[in-house]
């Protein structure tokens, strides 16, 4: 499994949150407007965060992060 | 398995809820307006609670938590 | 498997039930309204069961709980 | 696989029988009015029973239970 | 793999039949009108055998036993 | 893999073949008008044989053995 | 994987030919006009011929064989 | 995966490649106008050629061999 | 997965690649007009390269090779 | 699970980033127009950046890169 | 999973890149106008870059490499 994040904007990041029993953020990638990225989910990696305006496209369908 | 969920307002909260004879919140994530989180099923987490206004995308289907 | 469960009153429960040869409850989780639960089939739970009005999605389709 | 199981009223009950050799009634499940129960099939569960009238989803289509 | 037999009058019956190179009945199940019978095929259970008039979902689709 | 075939007369016989080297009939089952059977492909049965007038319905769709 | 043949004339024959570095015929089925064989690809069995017209049913669609 | 092969002439050849580091012709079935092949790729078959005008059902999609 | 050549023209051929660190011909098969191969990617064969004008049958489609 | 990455324009990079606790460059390739990557994810490759104008086709749909 | 590439000039090159830690040629395929390639990915190539005009079938679809 893995998703799509392309940014809208400058300054979108890209969290990656770990597996097990602590949740805590191990990778911050950041990306300028234009910029895509494509991340699996990994042995290291179950939850993911994203901030700003971002197109996310997953399994489930296409969507906009930020604030409109 | 994940789900995405992107918050409608700030203070929304995504609880993981642990796997197991015992089902405890081990882990409790708070998404501001237009922030998105996408988060798996995993060997720690076998339940989730969302509270807050929110749009959540699952393999079911999409729906919106929150009172309206 | 998961399954979704949105509550559309408060005080509706969603009851674990334990898989083996007894069947009893292992867990009960209280959802005011328009909180969301999504929670799997585990080594633990292999039965629920929904008590108060709740919109559930299931694999086999969405379906609501309670009285009317 | 599981199915779901939505009383319509009162008394409605849903009874596990036993895998294996033996086919003998293990647990037996009262459900009221508006209750839903999801339940797989299991390592003890292989055939289940459904008395009253109820609305029962399964992979192949949805059904009633009960004479009308 | 599972069916559903919902027996459409008194006295319906549902026959496991082993699996192996002799082939018995091992159980049957009597259901009266409205009743619903869900059943997997099993390491005991390899053919079933239903006589009197009851509707019958399989993955093959939907079929009424029964002499009209 | 499971067939289901309904008696459309008396006398229909269901026959299984053995698997392995040899190919000798290891179980005749004669049906009744309207009674059903479910039967599945088996570590001892590994090829089927209908005689009589029969409806039969498959994962290649359905069909009708007899003369007319 | 199985097909379905059904015989549109009496004296139809259906071949299983051996798997392994040799191709022999290991056995021959004689089908009666309205008979109807469910025969499996085996451990045994790697090929098939069919002389005569009948129906077959197949993963790649239905086709009659014979000279028409 | 298995094909189908009906021979459209007389004459027509279905011949088997060997699977492995050299590739030669393990088999060759001639068939007769009206005859139907079914036959599996295979320990020993990596490879089929056929001559002559017949009609080939696979997986992609039917053609027809032959010169017209 | 296995594909499908018709030779649309005499001479066409079909070539064999090894899989592996080397890349080799392993085998090159001529096709004349009308003639057919189904050949399996395998352990020995990773690449195939086809010459003149051929129908091709591929689960991503069909298409031509040859100059036109 | 694969990519694929058309360069609209020359100068495009597709980075490949570790897989593991650290997430890091492991290879840039650099694409002039009109040039075509297809690139797994792998054991060394979890995730993937581009930058500048690109067409990308993924499991998910088509998006392209860059800023318009 | 394999791509398949139609040259649709002469001077088309299909280059291998390894998997692993290193990311080199391994392999570089000249392919001449309608010559057709189908290509594996493999323990050894886990990329690969196609340069001059080509139509590519992919399993996310059908594209055309080169400056138009
Ligand atoms: N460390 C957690 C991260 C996580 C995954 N899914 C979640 C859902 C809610 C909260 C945390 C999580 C885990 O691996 O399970
Ligand atoms: N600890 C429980 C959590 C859980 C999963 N599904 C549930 C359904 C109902 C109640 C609790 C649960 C388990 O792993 O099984
Ligand atoms: N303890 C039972 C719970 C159960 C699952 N499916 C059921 C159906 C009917 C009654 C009980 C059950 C089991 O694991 O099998
Ligand atoms: N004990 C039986 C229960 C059963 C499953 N499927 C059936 C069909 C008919 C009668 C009984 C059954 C078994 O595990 O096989
Ligand atoms: N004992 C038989 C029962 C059976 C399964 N499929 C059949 C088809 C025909 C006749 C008998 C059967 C077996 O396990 O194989
Ligand atoms: N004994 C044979 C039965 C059989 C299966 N498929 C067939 C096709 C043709 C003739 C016989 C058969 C086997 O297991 O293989
Ligand atoms: N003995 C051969 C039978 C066979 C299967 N597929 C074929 C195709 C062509 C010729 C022979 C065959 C084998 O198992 O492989
Ligand atoms: N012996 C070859 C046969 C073969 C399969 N696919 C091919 C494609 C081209 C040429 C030969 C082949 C192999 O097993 O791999
Ligand atoms: N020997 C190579 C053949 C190959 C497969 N796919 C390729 C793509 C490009 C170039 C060569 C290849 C390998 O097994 O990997
Ligand atoms: N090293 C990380 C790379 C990664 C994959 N998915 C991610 C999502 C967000 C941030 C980093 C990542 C990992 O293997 O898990
Ligand atoms: N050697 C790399 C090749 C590769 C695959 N996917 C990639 C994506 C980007 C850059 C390089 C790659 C690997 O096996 O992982």
């Amino acid at each position: 499994d893995y998703i799509i994040v392309k940014a809208l904007e400058d300054g979108v990041t890209l969290i990656g949150l770990t597996r097990g029993k602590e949740t805590k953020f191990h990778h911050t990638e950041k990306l300028d407007q234009g910029e895509v990225m494509l991340v699996q989910f990994t042995k290291t990696t179950s939850a993911m965060k994203i901030r700003g305006r971002a197109e996310i496209l997953t399994k489930h369908g296409a969507l906009t992060s930020g604030k409109e």
